[in-house]
């Protein structure tokens, strides 16, 4: 039976049967991707199951992979309007060499949005770390700066395409040493209301949560389009 | 030469019969999230030559079954799935990845003799 099972897991894209030690919560796409798929399964509907309709991208396979890196604690703060700063890290190796990446979105949760209780504006900075560095004994040097984006906050949660980056560390695994995020707060003298960096730096480390979603297409599986002549 | 009719009871025919598989009889609910099972089905039935044409068969069964009329050491048709549905599954990997993937041809919707 355990031969079969093993073979059968095969089939599903699995070496073996999972075990992991707690439930990570569903996001919240996952979800709604799945149950419109039951909906439309009980309906009768038929969906092309290669579409990924929500997020308008071929694929079959979803996977949402949680951060794996770490917050970091400088002793020399680079700008005096630095937050935070955390080296984000997602492992890829869950991707088959078959499957072809056609979608990569970060996710950058900073909090429950919220109308009240609004505090000052932040910059938010990603880096490509370019030089290995000891996992949570050196600090990871941050390289190319690719995105530098403003947002009000409380903002909910931010998305960033990374699919050329996930495409490059997924060919070249090797060069996966994770990304630089620097967030910054920016003082806005004219509104007039004074925030205390501290507070909101607190808040921030607290709330803080990255994710990736990626989505790939197993050619095996899915068939190429055919365009309507 | 005419071929003798079996005397087979419709319930005995081949067709569709109801399977729930429960991913907890398998263990395999210490890592699929949702749904915690699914309506697989099975064929099961069956497929005698007199009745190969109206029981939903391919053209390929409909010769087998005449060919084991004449000659008996060539297996009768067998009833099988004739259409399948994909199942969607969201579960989690060793990496505390959650992954929605979709299975093609997970639960029967039709059988058939083939």
């Amino acid at each position: 039976v355990q031969f079969q099972e093993y073979v059968f897991l095969q089939f599903l894209g699995l070496d073996k049967a999972p075990s992991p030690q707690k439930f990570q919560p569903v996001p919240y796409i996952l979800k709604k991707i799945f149950q419109d798929r039951e909906a439309a399964a009980t309906t009768g509907v038929s969906r092309d199951l290669c579409y990924v309709k929500e997020l308008g991208v071929r694929g079959n396979v979803l996977r949402f992979l949680p951060d794996q890196g770490f917050f970091l604690y400088p002793k020399k703060i680079s700008q005096a309007s630095s937050c935070l700063q955390k080296l984000l890290y997602f492992n890829l190796s869950a991707i088959k060499e078959r499957e072809q990446l056609t979608l990569a979105q970060l996710g950058l949760d900073l909090g429950p949005n919220s109308y009240y209780n609004l505090g000052p504006e932040l910059e938010l900075a990603l880096f490509l770390v370019q030089e290995p560095h000891v996992w949570g004994q050196t600090t990871p040097k941050p390289g190319k700066m690719f995105v530098l984006r403003s947002v009000p906050w409380p903002q909910g949660a931010v998305h960033f395409n990374l699919l050329d980056v996930a495409k490059d560390w997924n060919d070249n695994p090797r060069k996966n040493f994770g990304l630089f995020l620097e967030i910054l707060v920016k003082e806005d003298r004219d509104s007039g209301v004074n925030f205390q960096p501290e507070d909101t730096c607190a808040r921030l480390r607290c709330s803080l949560h990255a994710s990736l979603l990626v989505v790939t297409l197993n050619p095996d599986q899915c068939h190429p389009s055919r365009k309507r002549r | 030469a005419a071929i003798p009719v079996p005397k087979l009871s419709c319930k005995n025919l081949c067709h569709r019969h109801q399977l729930f598989i429960n991913f907890r009889d398998l263990g395999w609910h210490k890592w699929i999230i949702a749904p915690k099972g699914f309506m697989a089905n099975y064929c099961h039935g069956e497929c005698p030559f007199s009745l190969t044409i109206s029981l939903n068969s391919s053209n390929y069964a409909f010769m087998q079954a005449l060919m084991h009329a004449v000659d008996p050491e060539i297996p009768q048709a067998v009833c099988i799935p004739t259409k399948l549905s994909p199942i969607s599954m969201l579960y989690q990997d060793n990496n505390d990845n959650v992954i929605l993937r979709h299975y093609e041809d997970m639960v029967v919707d039709e059988c058939g003799c083939g």
